[in-house]
């Protein structure tokens, strides 16, 4: 018999999280929020 | 972006680094796949390319623009961005593509609210003028999967982006699939013509019915029609929602005479990778008796008429339903598919069989198919935190599963559909390992579009890790369900363990399980399979005519520390000549580009070199080392010279009483 039963286990840590809130969350601080630069991308903010 | 330097090979290289979490690597998989499928761009393991993509497990989901020729240019899946979509946005990047936002005529369909966004991301909503980026002549798309959402970078509740038509409000920020307009601009970059792995699809909404033809030696002929005497009322296309329109292909068993069987066969197509899905709607009004049995018609050189071979008999018994079936094959030279309708017995006198929405693909089969029927009716009429089950399906490996489905969400989550995979053992299952290892289970809600290559369904997959714990227990997560789940009674009466589930309470929201096709005749379609991903828990092989790829150190480790690491360090670390700086070992260092036969070097890559300075130096080398020796030689035969005309001077002095 079952010993004990078992929470479900949400992957997303139960928020919607977009691919700039996770990178934000990460503390990134990349371009549009997901891209890489490098020096001839960069551009004069 | 514009610059055809930024322009990758149609099949790119990857590497996927060991840090990388199996799902992901999983997910990635089915990415490329969807790449394949809908455009000409393939993927290959990296086999010594001098540019490749390395696809590691950073603090987040990021990408470079483009081709940057930096040889290994990083990608990262980080934690939560094993999502299909994330993963296909990533590489969109990769490929050369800014987001939808950036277009140079952005404002003229979206206000950026400049006051609702954090302070400091301002220059996140900053446009590229057309000498940098082009929109390669397709409009502007809320639906593109590259599209921010309107909460993007706010800074309290309000949205920071207003569409100016209302209506796409909810549109944009769409991470399920590819929108055409993505698709469009991919295949006008990188000059696509159709996708690596689609063969056909046809809706027989025209009258050539895209090529198909009557087979020969039958008695009987499938029929373009609008509607059948006996069923169905309707095209599955359209539902009949379009007047003029909504057609499919129907042999009439009722006025069929019994042994008449009618051959429809398809346009002669070419395979490739010699595996094959074909899927097609299929609607069954004819007597118990009568078959639809498919085959596929094989040409080669001695047999240049095609020889006929049995796939399978589609099962089943008459329903008044589009039913979604799938078949497998095999085929590896030139071939059509035959659909054979036969009369086999007495039947009604109308119905018949009948075929609509037919797609083929050098894809594998979904497994397993759960069609929740009156599904808006569900989602509106099941309280918060109600489950439904998919019946428990049993997999090659002898794991049976099953896809728990929140109609309204779980608590907390009004107006979401949210999805969980459990798996399931009987009391006297037996011959399985347990914890489950390296099972993916993925839960695809299907837009029931016509064409596959339009589909934007939405799909999720976690993956069973043996050494997985659960969260409030010391119990291995994925262990024999009659361990660690509990006993439940089906609607049938059999009693099963159903386990703890994995998934998401945020699916997809109400409002875009109400878009598209998601809900088709009043019923969803969930395709679920579940694969064995062991093989990913394996390192990738490094090419042997190539050095291995640096272990993914601070940067490229697990956790936020990566990048975070790489942008603070590197602030004060200028790399010139397109140089990227990344931190290695703790320290800020340049990544030189470098070409076929020139690179960069240095410090912060300020010097050039190339194969021909490489040759000019090894010239000038051997030259001095000549010059060199010939100097030594000639100061050597000087020195010995002067020595023996010493000698032979003193030799006029004689030695007197040598032998007294």
């Amino acid at each position: 018999l079952p010993t004990e039963k078992l929470s479900d286990y949400d992957v997303d840590g139960g928020r919607d999280l977009d691919i700039f809130d996770i990178n934000e969350e990460a503390g990134l601080d990349l371009a549009e929020g997901d891209i890489v630069l490098d020096g001839r991308q960069t551009r004069n903010s | 972006i514009i610059g055809d330097e930024y322009r990758w090979p149609k099949t790119i290289p990857y590497y996927m680094e060991d840090d990388l979490e199996i799902n992901a690597k999983g997910v990635i998989l089915k990415a490329f796949e969807q790449y394949r499928l809908k455009t000409c761009i393939d993927f290959k393991p990296w086999s010594g390319e001098s540019n490749y993509i390395s696809i590691f497990k950073g603090g987040g989901c990021f990408s470079s623009v483009g081709n940057r020729h930096v040889g290994k240019q990083r990608l990262s899946i980080g934690r939560n961005c094993d999502r299909i979509a994330t993963i296909e946005h990533e590489f969109l990047h990769a490929l050369g593509f800014w987001h939808e936002m950036s277009r140079s005529d952005r404002d003229d369909y979206v206000r950026i609210m400049w006051d609702r966004i954090s302070e400091g991301k301002e220059n996140n909503f900053k446009t590229y003028d057309d000498t940098t980026s082009s929109s390669l002549g397709v409009p502007y798309d809320y639906g593109s999967m590259m599209h921010y959402s309107k909460n993007a970078f706010r800074n309290g509740t309000e949205p920071t982006i207003i569409t100016k038509i209302p209506d796409f409000s909810d549109v944009i920020g769409q991470r399920m699939e590819f929108s055409d307009s993505d698709l469009l601009k991919l295949h006008r970059l990188y000059n696509c013509t159709q996708g690596s792995t689609f063969l056909d699809s046809c809706d027989f909404e025209r009258e050539n019915i895209c090529g198909m033809i009557q087979g020969e030696g039958d008695q009987a002929e499938w029929v373009r029609v609008a509607e059948a005497a006996g069923g169905p009322d309707t095209d599955y296309s359209n539902m009949g929602k379009c007047t003029g329109s909504g057609y499919f292909m129907h042999f009439s068993t009722g006025t069929a005479n019994n042994g008449d069987t009618a051959l429809l066969e398809s346009r002669l197509l070419y395979p490739k990778r010699g595996f094959q899905c074909l899927q097609f709607f299929y609607y069954n009004s004819a007597g118990p008796s009568d078959k639809l049995k498919i085959y596929v018609r094989e040409y080669d050189k001695a047999n240049a008429n095609g020889t006929l071979r049995f796939i399978k008999t589609i099962d089943g018994s008459p329903q008044q339903l589009w039913q979604l079936h799938h078949v497998s094959l095999d085929v590896k030279t030139k071939f059509r598919v035959v659909f054979e309708g036969s009369k086999e017995g007495t039947g009604p006198s109308t119905g018949g069989l009948s075929l609509d929405d037919i797609n083929l693909s050098e894809t594998t089969c979904p497994e397993f198919i759960w069609r929740v029927k009156n599904f808006s009716h569900v989602m509106d009429n099941t309280t918060v935190n109600t489950p439904i089950f998919s019946p428990p399906f049993t997999s090659k490996e002898g794991y049976r599963f099953q896809m728990g489905l929140y109609p309204s969400g779980k608590e907390g989550y009004p107006g979401e559909l949210s999805a969980y995979a459990h798996l399931v053992a009987s009391a006297g299952d037996s011959g399985q390992k347990w914890p489950c290892p390296w099972k993916q289970m993925t839960m695809m809600l299907m837009d029931q579009h016509p064409h596959i290559l339009k589909r934007m369904s939405n799909q999720r997959s976690v993956t069973t890790d043996p050494n997985m714990k659960a969260t409030d227990s010391q119990q291995f997560f994925w262990d024999d369900p009659r361990k660690v789940g509990s006993e439940v009674t089906d609607a049938d009466g059999s009693r099963y363990f159903r386990g703890p589930g994995a998934g998401t309470a945020v699916y997809l929201t109400h409002l875009r399980a109400k878009s598209r096709d998601f809900i088709k005749g009043g019923d969803a379609i969930f395709l679920l399979t579940m694969e064995d991903v062991s093989h990913l828990t394996v390192t990738q092989p490094v090419p042997s005519t190539a050095e291995p790829p640096i272990t993914s150190g601070p940067t490229g480790s697990t956790g936020s520390t990566g990048s975070t690491a790489t942008s603070e360090n590197c602030l004060n670390v200028q790399c010139l000549n397109e140089g990227i700086c990344m931190v290695d070992a703790g320290k800020a260092v340049c990544r030189c580009a470098v070409g076929d036969d020139w690179w960069y070097y240095g410090d912060t890559c300020q010097n050039r070199g190339s194969v021909m300075d490489k040759t000019n130096l090894a010239l000038a080398t051997s030259l001095s080392v000549l010059a060199v020796m010939l100097l030594v030689t000639v100061v050597s035969v000087i020195c010995v010279k002067k020595k023996y005309k010493k000698r032979r001077g003193d030799s006029s002095f004689i030695m007197a009483n040598v032998h007294a």
